[in-house]
C-alpha cells in the first residue's frame, strides 16, 4: 500500500511543468524516505533529479518500495483536472500494481475526484552521481537566473559562465554580436531570497547549451532562489529547493574543447 | 570548436 497526501496539490503541477521539456516518461521511486525521480533527457546531456521527502507530505504511507513507471504527458493531463487549491492524494494498491490513482479533494470536501492511470514498464538507466565538493556554489534569485538565460539565448546558443569571488559573469556570442551580464555578490540584502551569494574555492569558467538552461528555468515557480554548483570540466548542478520537502535538481554536461 | 558532452561521459550507470 502506498498513499501520499499533499495539501498543497498545486506543487505537482509545478513539478510537471518543470520536467515537461526534458522528459516524456520517468520512474517515480517510492520508499519510506519519500518519492524520488531520476531521469535523463533523450540525448543524455541533462538529467532531472527530484526528491520529495516523506515528512514533507501531510500524510505518507509506503509499506514497501515501489517503482512507478509514469508517462508524464498522461500524468499532466490528469493533474490538470485538479484545481490549484485541491488536496491531492497519490495511491497505489499492491493488489493492483499496474495503475496509480490520483484523488483530488476541494478544500471544503464538497467535490472529490479520482483518476486511475495506467503505469508503464520502463527500462530506465540510473546514474550514480557521487557527492561532490564543488569549486563554486552561487545562490541567486531564481527569477534573475531565468532572465539571464532568456536574455543570453537572444545572442547565442551557448553561454560561458565565469565565476570569481567578485561575481558571476554570463557571456554569449553569435551572428549579431556578443553579450555579457555580470552580477555581483550582494553587499547586504534585507531579504534572503534576493541575495546573490558566492561560495568559492577556485574560479571556474564553463560553457553550457542555453537550450537546456532555459528548460531548467521552468522550475522557477518552485523556489525563490536557485543554486548553481560548478567545478572545472564537470556537469553543472542547478538546484531549486522545494520548501520543507526536498529539491528539483538538474545536471547539465558542459561543452568542452576537443 | 567546443563539443557537447553527455552525462554518461562523467557518471556511470548503476
Amino acid at each position: 500500500m502506498f498513499e501520499a497526501r499533499l495539501v498543497q496539490g498545486s506543487l505537482l503541477k509545478k513539478i510537471l511543468e518543470a520536467t515537461k521539456d526534458l522528459l516524456t516518461e520517468a520512474t517515480f521511486d517510492c520508499s519510506s524516505t519519500g518519492m524520488s525521480l531520476q531521469a535523463m533527457d533523450s540525448s543524455h546531456v541533462s538529467l532531472v533529479s527530484l526528491m520529495l521527502r516523506s515528512d514533507g507530505f501531510d500524510a505518507y504511507r509506503c509499506d514497501r518500495n515501489l517503482s512507478m513507471g509514469i508517462n508524464l504527458t498522461s500524468m499532466t493531463k490528469i493533474i490538470k483536472c485538479s484545481s490549484n487549491d485541491d488536496v491531492v492524494t497519490i495511491k497505489a494498491d499492491d493488489n493492483n500494481p499496474d495503475t496509480v490513482t490520483f484523488m483530488f479533494e476541494s478544500p471544503n470536501q464538497e467535490k472529490v475526484s479520482d483518476f486511475e492511470m495506467k503505469l508503464m514498464d520502463l527500462d530506465t538507466e540510473h546514474l550514480g552521481i557521487p557527492e561532490t565538493d564543488y569549486s563554486v556554489v552561487v545562490k541567486m534569485p531564481a527569477q534573475e537566473f531565468q532572465r539571464v538565460c532568456r536574455d543570453m539565448s537572444q545572442i547565442g546558443e551557448s553561454v560561458t559562465i565565469c565565476c570569481t569571488k567578485d561575481g558571476i559573469r554570463f557571456s554569449a556570442s553569435g551572428d549579431l554580436g556578443t553579450g555579457n551580464i555580470k552580477i555581483a555578490q550582494s553587499a547586504n540584502v534585507d531579504k534572503e531570497e534576493e541575495a546573490v551569494v558566492i561560495e568559492m574555492q577556485e574560479a571556474v569558467t564553463l560553457t553550457f547549451a542555453l537550450r537546456y538552461l532555459n528548460f531548467f528555468t521552468r522550475a522557477t515557480s518552485l523556489s525563490g532562489q536557485v543554486s548553481l554548483s560548478m567545478s572545472p570540466e564537470v556537469p553543472l548542478v542547478v538546484e531549486y529547493k522545494i520548501a520543507d520537502m526536498g529539491y528539483m535538481r538538474y545536471y547539465l554536461a558542459p561543452k568542452i574543447e576537443d | 570548436p567546443q563539443r557537447q558532452r553527455t552525462l554518461t561521459d562523467f557518471y556511470r550507470s548503476v
